[in-house]
């Protein structure tokens, strides 16, 4: 059948499959999927349907963006960063009339903390909004970017979450969806810079484990909530 | 997948009637990542007259139940339709490979009434 004629609600299939190996699903989709399929013998009857009550947060759709960004490399001699990554999310997928409700970054490192031989080693983290490209091309510094967060670490979990419900509604429009730059870097900028360049990398090889990013939005349909409502 | 079951009073009048969607029956299996079907049910029956107080009925089926029964060929007996349906929560990829958990309403038939 036509595609058109199928209800909007349930239009989720494309013209062709998925391509490659299906993107994992990340626990906290399963979870909250398996919680509302199966509601186990304690709990109150589901929530009320338009909330996600695991966030508290007004809501019918959640969604796991993969990070689409890149590496920067910027040419130059290794700076005192030992990581530089342009994050981006594809929101075009997000529909008219869908209200976002929140947004979490999380960034996933392959094992949990770090042991550097000579005691304890701080890293930091800076997260950056892009606002605007520089005429001068894509390199992270080539934007105008505005700090978002900038957190050090000494034990690291597998993961950081990172609220970023309000840059994340910004994105709705897309010329204002630039991405965020990621930066991680032995210590402060001058600690990091008295390090002998040798040092310095070694400490960069322990940030290998970064894994990757993602970000869940948490959006409401207000027609299909006000849809149930009104019955 | 539709199969007839034999209720124990066999029946006619208009109620729910067991139907499992199997999303790969439909073609769906490529995206919907969970659940594989589920129960949705569908409506079948008749509403003949007097509309009895289970077939939930609304006063016009009541009124067009009336009339079918004066003028059969002119005024056909009332619709069986859902009434009552429930949501289900679906997880698939979309068009961008993104993971997506959605709450779809009106998903299962769990009563049937005469409109």
């Amino acid at each position: 059948r036509p595609r058109e004629s199928r209800a909007p609600a349930l239009r989720f299939v494309g013209p062709n499959p998925p391509p490659g190996a299906p993107a994992p699903v990340p626990a906290v989709l399963w979870r909250i999927f398996q919680r509302r399929a199966l509601p186990s013998r304690g709990d109150t009857a589901p929530g009320p349907s338009c909330r996600v009550e695991e966030f508290n947060v007004p809501g019918n759709i959640i969604r796991v963006f993969a990070d689409q960004g890149h590496f920067i490399h910027s040419g130059e001699p290794k700076t005192f960063l030992c990581l530089e990554k342009r994050l981006y999310f594809n929101f075009s997928v997000l529909e008219e009339g869908e209200q976002l409700t929140m947004a979490q970054l999380e960034i996933n490192f392959s094992h949990n903390s770090y042991h550097t031989s000579s005691g304890r080693q701080v890293f930091e983290l800076r997260l950056y909004q892009a606002l605007q490209m520089s005429l001068r091309g894509m390199s992270s510094h080539m934007y105008n970017h505005k700090l978002l967060v900038a957190q050090s670490f000494a034990q690291l979990h597998k993961s950081l979450l990172f609220n970023l419900t309000e840059v994340a509604k910004g994105w709705r429009t897309p010329s204002r969806n630039l991405g965020l730059i990621l930066e991680i870097s032995v210590g402060s900028r001058d600690s990091a810079l008295a390090l002998p360049p040798r040092r310095l990398q070694n400490l960069c090889a322990s940030i290998d484990s970064f894994l990757d990013t993602s970000l869940l939005v948490v959006s409401l349909n207000q027609k299909q909530c006000q849809a149930s409502r009104k019955r | 997948r539709s199969s007839y079951y034999t209720p124990v009073t066999p029946s006619n009048l208009c109620k729910p009637r067991r139907l499992y969607i199997s999303f790969s029956d439909v073609g769906w299996e490529n995206w919907i990542i969970a659940p594989q079907g589920y129960m949705a049910n569908y409506c079948l029956g008749e509403c003949p007259f007097p509309l009895t107080a289970e077939l939930n009925s609304t006063n016009h089926a009541i009124l067009q139940t009336m009339v079918h029964s004066l003028d059969p060929e002119g005024t056909p007996q009332p619709c069986c339709v859902p009434v009552r349906l429930s949501p289900i929560s679906i997880l698939y990829y979309d068009n961008h490979d993104n993971v997506v958990l959605r709450h779809y309403e009106d998903m299962v038939v769990d009563e049937c009434g005469c409109r």
